[in-house]
């Protein structure tokens, strides 16, 4: 279970950057 | 391959080989790893995820939300305090990551990150305990589960939610289009998801 907030931290590190180069690709 | 190479990054790049690769357009895939609780109890937690979006967007035809416009204020203001708290630096009200509009789909992907399914509850630990994929196709179908996260996944303009048993845990997909079970599929999940065999 202590993987799990790293692991989330991740994907949502990633998920963000994954946005902000669509809306400034946009 | 060993369990070693169980990480962030392989689950990341096959998650997104199993979306990228499919002839069916998914707007998600998520890995819920299993483990257990202090209890004892198994648990599938989030292990990581893989956000595509809708097809539908780009065309400029989809129904990307339904929110009012204070649910989608509410939204950017919650991404901006993660965003905050990621990057290290304060909250921006003109950060690029949270301008434009949170769609349902990208909120349900947000929102799963903090959700977790202990005893076989929910479609990805029916999947989980029973080791038979769960394939559920059609809002009503959707509406009508008795998992929770299946009728919020319908809220969200979801019409397909599927759960797929591996090894270490459960692949789940999701889509805005109604996808029919594919056995293709089920094997490619098999053949990247079985980390032990």
């Amino acid at each position: 279970p202590s993987a799990v907030p790293q692991a989330r931290k991740a994907s949502l590190a990633r998920f963000l950057e994954k946005r902000k180069e669509r809306a400034m690709s946009a | 391959p060993s369990v070693a190479l169980f990480n962030q990054e392989t689950l990341q790049q096959r998650l997104q080989a199993l979306i990228e690769g499919a002839r069916e357009s998914w707007t998600y895939a998520i890995f819920w790893q299993s483990s257990y609780d202090y209890s004892g109890a198994s648990v599938l937690g989030w292990g990581d995820g893989y956000y595509k979006g809708d097809d539908d967007k780009s065309k400029g035809k989809g129904k990307t939300t339904t929110s009012s416009a204070a649910e989608q204020e509410h939204r950017k203001k919650v991404l901006r305090e993660l965003n905050s708290l990621i990057s290290g630096s304060a909250p921006s009200a003109t950060d690029e990551a949270v301008d434009e509009e949170v769609t349902d789909t990208e909120w349900f992907f947000l929102v799963s990150m903090t959700q977790s399914f202990v005893n076989g509850m929910g479609l990805a630990g029916q999947a989980f305990f029973n080791s038979t994929p769960v394939w559920v196709t059609g809002a009503d179908r959707l509406v009508g589960s008795t998992c929770d996260r299946a009728r919020q996944g319908q809220v969200f303009g979801l019409q397909t939610m599927v759960c797929i048993p591996s090894a270490n845990g459960v692949v789940e997909l999701g889509s805005t289009e109604p996808i029919f079970q594919s056995s293709d599929l089920m094997q490619k999940v098999r053949v990247l998801f079985n980390f032990d065999s």
